[in-house]
């Protein structure tokens, strides 16, 4: 489902150009479960934007579901975010004075779907994620790091995606947590999703089918591994 | 050269009302290297805000190199904060649009440090946290999750202070960044200044002498632990 071309990607600002990608090549089937891992600031974050449909590739070619998402305007990127992939931001990226429940219900705010509809699957993904009922009505910026996160989760699942990809999902939960958030994880590949993260723990890493490294914008290694 | 006695801290929000903290005690010496531990939404944040001068508790007292925090008003807590605690956030608070120097001078640029001692003093920090020297004039927006991660490990450096208090300072950090981050801390801890970090991994807590643990609002556990 995802295929990648010998991605590049240079940012250009004043001051401040970085060559992140220098030609990554792979391609994740339909159905797998697979972890990317790799130093700081070696392109981890930047490849995942790509492969969200958040960011354009400098160079190279990205195919989702077998498009081509140069070929895309503004519109149907949009489109193909809102009804295939879910992204846990590595810095959460909620609305800080929106409640828990307004956040998580962002995706399928401007959909078909009827306001119970929203509240009822919102409700679900927060469950999903063991987020106390009592903090729904919290606003994001009155939780604890590691309950923003649950939320930011919580808010990449409610769209129903086929798609899951989510950068460093357990940074600021404690074991117990984080073990719970891969078991989660493990029941929506079983389900039949994609799941791509980002991590730096290899006790999370071990949970995936297969780990790709990066390192200063290439991949180093790319192999599948054997169940932990 | 810290005591907290008794602390407890309510959030009183519409909505909003959590006992984060239901009555901590503990004394940690000059010079000691503490690690604190606990579930997600346990209370450590706010605890470490509180140590920090950052907050103030709802009932309870707590004693910073002998005074009372309670007694001193907002410009003689500022003052404290600025002369002697560095404070790493957990979700580093660094300002998006300024540069990494700019962000890391902050805590030095309306003291009597002259201009090229700050940015001398920015670039030994830097330095230490192994950020390279062509990421310093990114704007803090421009950088990777443990860059960013990073910056603010520096910023909590820069006015040489006694106290570091550092919430999860490895959560966006590969394992080796993470390591030599560490390595910084012990150095820093060699030289006599108090460390109390914030960590949900277990490989961290280990290079810290004593390790508290946090269980809804209240101390389960205060343990000095063997050298790994
Ligand atoms: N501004 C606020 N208003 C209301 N409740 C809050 C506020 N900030 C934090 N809380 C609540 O206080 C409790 C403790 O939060 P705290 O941030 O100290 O937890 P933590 O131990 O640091 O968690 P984590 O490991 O997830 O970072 C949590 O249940 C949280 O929801
Ligand atoms: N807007 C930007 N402008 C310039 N350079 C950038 C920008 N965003 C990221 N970079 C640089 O691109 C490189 C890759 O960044 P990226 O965020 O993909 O790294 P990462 O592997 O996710 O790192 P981490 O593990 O620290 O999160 C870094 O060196 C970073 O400084
Ligand atoms: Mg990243
Ligand atoms: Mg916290």
């Amino acid at each position: 489902v995802i295929e990648a071309v010998d991605l590049e990607k240079i940012y250009d600002g004043a001051g401040a150009k970085t060559h992140a990608l220098r030609g990554v090549t792979f391609t994740i089937e339909e159905g797998e479960f697979a972890a990317i891992m790799g130093p700081s600031g070696s392109g981890k974050s930047t490849l995942m934007h790509i492969l969200g449909c958040l960011d354009v590739p400098t160079t190279g070619t990205y195919r989702l579901a077998g498009r081509d998402v140069a070929e895309l305007d503004l519109h149907e990127l949009a489109e193909v975010r809102r009804s295939t992939v879910g992204f846990v931001f590595q810095a959460f990226n909620l609305l800080p004075r929106a409640t828990v429940m307004r956040n998580v219900v962002m995706p399928i705010l401007y959909t078909r779907t009827d306001p119970e509809e929203r509240e009822r699957r919102a409700a679900e993904a927060l469950t999903a994620v063991q987020l106390d009922e009592k903090l729904w009505t919290h606003r994001s910026n009155e939780l604890s790091g590691g309950q923003m996160q649950r939320v930011a989760i919580a808010r990449s699942l409610v769209n129903n995606p086929s798609l899951i990809l989510a950068d460093e999902p357990t940074g600021n939960l404690d074991t117990a947590t984080g073990d719970s958030v891969m078991e989660l994880f493990a029941r929506l590949n079983d389900e039949g999703r994609t799941i791509v993260l980002i991590t730096h723990e290899p006790d999370i890493a071990a949970r995936a089918k297969r780990v790709i490294r990066i390192q200063d914008g290439l991949i180093s290694e790319d192999a599948v591994q054997a169940d932990a």
